[in-house]
C-alpha cells in the first residue's frame, strides 16, 4: 500500500517534471536550428547540428536541476554535495529523458514537438557510433518497459541521490533520501503492476546500465576533444576533465 | 569539488 505521503510526493514529483518540461519547450525552439543542407559533410551544416545538439543538451541540464530542487529532500543536502550529485547523475537522468522519446516505429528519438533523429542524425550532429549506439539499445530497452511518468520520475529521483558519486560527503543523508523514493517505487509497482513481479528489479538494472553509460559518454567528451570540438561553458564545467 | 560556478547558478537562481 502506499501511504498517503507516498502518494502526494509521487503526485508532486510527477507535476514538478511536467512543470520543467513545460517551461524549457520554449527555449528549445530557440536552440540553433537543425540544418536542411543535404551534404552532410558541410562544414558550417556540421557546426550548427552540434551547436543544435549541445544547445539542447544544456536546456536538458537546466531543466534537471530545477527538477532536482523540487526533490523533497535535495535543498536539505549542501550546495558541495547537491553539486557532487548533479555533476554525475546529469547524463544519466539526459539519458532516461532521452529514452523517454524514443519512438520505435521510426527508431528514432523526438526531442523537438516535430523534431526526430535517429542514429545518423546523432552522428551527423558529431557523436560517434560507439556511443549513439549504446543509446538507442538503451533507449529501445527502456521503451519497452513502458514506465509512465511517476515511474520515470522516481527512478530519475532514485538516480539523482545516489551515495556513491564522486566527492559526496552527507553519504548517509543521501542514502537515507534515497531510501524513501526506492520503496515509494517499489510499493507503486506492487499496486500498478500487479502480476509484474520482476519489473522493480528490471528498472533498478537500467540504473546499472546507466552506469556504463555514462562511462562511454566520458569516452566521447574526450573523444571532442580531440577534435577541437569544443564544449559549451556549462556542458565543458560538469562533463570535461578539468586539470 | 571544482567551483563549478555556472552549475552553482543554477542553483542559487530561484532562491534569491
Amino acid at each position: 500500500k502506499l501511504t498517503p505521503e507516498q502518494l502526494s510526493m509521487i503526485k508532486k514529483l510527477v507535476a514538478a517534471q511536467q512543470q520543467c518540461n513545460q517551461r524549457s519547450f520554449t527555449d528549445r525552439l530557440k536552440v540553433t536550428p537543425w540544418p536542411q543542407v543535404p551534404d552532410p559533410n558541410n562544414r558550417e551544416a556540421r557546426q550548427q547540428r552540434f551547436a543544435h545538439f549541445t544547445e539542447l543538451a544544456i536546456i536538458s541540464v537546466q531543466e534537471i536541476v530545477d527538477f532536482a530542487k523540487q526533490l523533497p529532500g535535495f535543498l536539505e543536502l549542501t550546495r558541495e554535495d547537491q553539486i557532487a550529485l548533479l555533476k554525475t547523475s546529469t547524463i544519466e537522468v539526459m539519458l532516461l529523458e532521452t529514452s523517454r522519446r524514443y519512438n520505435p516505429e521510426i527508431e528514432s528519438i523526438t526531442f523537438l514537438k516535430d523534431l526526430s533523429y535517429n542514429r545518423d542524425d546523432f552522428a551527423k550532429a558529431g557523436l560517434q557510433f560507439e556511443f549513439i549506439n549504446p543509446i538507442f539499445e538503451f533507449s529501445k530497452g527502456m521503451n519497452e518497459l513502458q514506465l509512465n511518468d511517476a515511474e520515470y520520475a522516481l527512478l530519475i529521483a532514485i538516480n539523482i541521490f545516489s551515495a556513491d558519486r564522486p566527492n559526496v560527503q552527507d553519504q548517509s543523508l543521501v542514502e537515507r533520501l534515497q531510501h524513501t523514493y526506492v520503496e515509494a517505487l517499489h510499493s507503486y509497482i506492487c499496486i500498478n503492476r500487479p502480476n509484474d513481479r520482476l519489473m522493480f528489479p528490471r528498472m533498478l538494472m537500467k540504473l546499472v546500465s546507466l552506469r556504463t553509460l555514462s562511462s562511454v559518454h566520458s569516452e566521447q567528451v574526450f573523444a571532442l576533444r580531440l577534435q577541437d570540438k569544443k564544449l559549451p561553458p556549462l556542458l565543458s564545467e560538469i562533463w570535461d576533465v578539468h586539470e | 569539488v571544482k567551483d563549478h560556478q555556472l552549475l552553482r547558478y543554477l542553483l542559487d537562481k530561484d532562491e534569491k
